[in-house]
């Protein structure tokens, strides 16, 4: 009954609420915990510590290079038709204004194809703001990744997204963006639902809108590491069932959710297993990325060093989605192995836990590992309003309950654990 | 993403002896 005695050690026993106690103590200690800021080292050194101090003392850390974006002042006032201030936050590597900052014109596109099929000289000189309605994140998010640079290839002097979200209360939502080396990099960020949706309706009515964009920031490149804690299996140590999550966050909110909770059930799994002296036949490893949000550069970096070994893991698991109630996992993999899971999952039907999503890429992190073949699965929640927090200053732990990152650190647990226990491998 | 509605092959996929193993953690 080794599932059920995880979950009453969790859910009843020592380890209740200590998954938010610890959680708790680590966000409010450091807050947010941007790459390459020595905050987010000083976090990763707490880690390691905390760990040593449950007896596990399996741990490596890998240096990488990451990016260390530093935002500075940022302002937005609309200056016709009416004088407002606008909410923003400036998309990651933004670059910066002139000292005057930018003064234009606004035209407004709600999708790529009206951009596109725009005269460049319509949009020559503006400011172009991308107002998509929040489908799903996935269908959205790409207005505030690749926004400056479609906005750049049509001449904008700047380009603003309507955040990713789907609901506001006056909240700008950072992230993300990219720019390519054969456009100008213009300065790019992310005003609020409200302020997009006014701005639309002004261009709606044929009002002109004219904004004033102010934005300041720095970029350098700094040394992080991503942090390997091994829980070594009794049979066959060198195969891996993989539990991860990433330490650092945005530079605003304090990564409570995103992705606090996801970092701290992967440090809970081996924490549980070895305080209940349960030892799997194959090794558990808890991996803490660096610099995801700038763009999963921890992730390829471990692919890259390791990917020689790589038919050693078994299976890779992570929550970057929500520590809510948990429903289940999103699985990538072949169908016999899905099936596997499937049969596993079916131990959690009395938590409503049993449900299995399929995906070809499951995770943020992860998928970097898992387009190689290597199957992969991500925490299913209960995380309907996971975005609502994201990437703002709303992501502190008022957004995390201690029953349910209980409920997640078990599951999260008893799953790792019968998949690095069970005697058939993970097929690929 | 879509809800696997469905995993009809899973029984002939896995041997009985695994479905076992995996149930016995319960």
């Amino acid at each position: 009954d080794v599932k059920e005695e995880i979950f009453r050690y969790v859910t009843e026993g020592d380890f209740k609420s200590k998954t938010y106690d610890e959680l708790a103590k680590f966000v409010d200690k450091f807050g947010a915990r941007p790459s390459g800021s020595q905050v987010l080292e000083d976090s990763i050194d707490y880690m390691i510590q905390i760990t040593k101090d449950e007896d596990i003392n399996d741990i490596v850390t890998e240096e990488l290079e990451v990016p260390h974006w530093i935002r500075e002042q940022e302002k937005i006032t609309m200056l016709e038709p009416r004088s407002k201030h606008i909410a923003v936050l400036g998309l990651g590597k933004s670059v910066s204004t002139p000292p005057e900052g930018i003064t234009a014109e606004v035209i407004v596109f709600s999708n790529f194809d009206q951009l596109a099929e725009t005269p460049r000289q319509d949009i020559d000189g503006k400011i172009v703001l991308f107002d998509p309605i929040f489908t799903t994140y996935a269908e959205t998010v790409v207005y505030r990744s690749q926004g400056a640079v479609k906005a750049a290839e049509k001449g904008a002097t700047a380009s603003l997204v309507r955040s990713i979200a789907p609901f506001s209360i006056n909240t700008p939502h950072t992230g993300s963006q990219y720019y390519s080396d054969s456009v100008p990099k213009i300065p790019t960020a992310a005003i609020t639902l409200e302020d997009a949706d006014l701005i639309r309706r002004f261009y709606d009515r044929g009002e002109k809108v004219v904004l004033n964009i102010k934005m300041t920031s720095s970029y350098e490149t700094k040394i992080s590491r991503n942090t390997i804690i091994d829980y070594k299996g009794i049979e066959n140590p060198e195969k891996l069932v993989i539990v991860s999550g990433h330490i650092d966050s945005w530079d605003v909110g304090q990564g409570a959710m995103d992705d606090g909770g996801g970092l701290f059930i992967s440090w809970a799994a081996p924490v549980i297993l070895k305080r209940l002296n349960l030892r799997p036949k194959r090794t558990i490893r808890s991996i803490f990325w660096t610099a995801e949000e700038l763009g999963l550069i921890g992730a390829y970096d471990y692919e890259e060093r390791h990917r020689n070994e790589s038919n050693n893991i078994n299976f890779i698991m992570e929550s970057d989605e929500g520590t809510f109630s948990p429903l289940g996992l999103v699985v990538a993999g072949n169908e016999e192995a899905r099936c596997i899971i499937a049969e596993i999952l079916k131990l959690f039907e009395s938590i409503n836990a049993s449900t299995l999503v399929e995906s070809d890429s499951p995770g943020s992190d992860i998928a970097v590992i898992v387009k190689t073949g290597i199957p992969g699965a991500s925490l299913h929640n209960a995380n309907e309003k996971y975005f609502w927090f994201h990437h703002t200053e709303g992501d502190t732990m008022n957004v995390e309950s201690p029953e349910e990152l209980d409920l997640c650190a078990a599951f999260w647990t008893a799953v790792s654990y019968i998949i690095a226990d069970i005697s058939s491998d993970i097929p690929r | 993403k879509s809800v696997a509605k469905s995993l009809n092959k899973c029984q002939t996929l896995l041997s009985d002896d695994l479905i076992n193993e995996i149930a016995s953690y319960k």
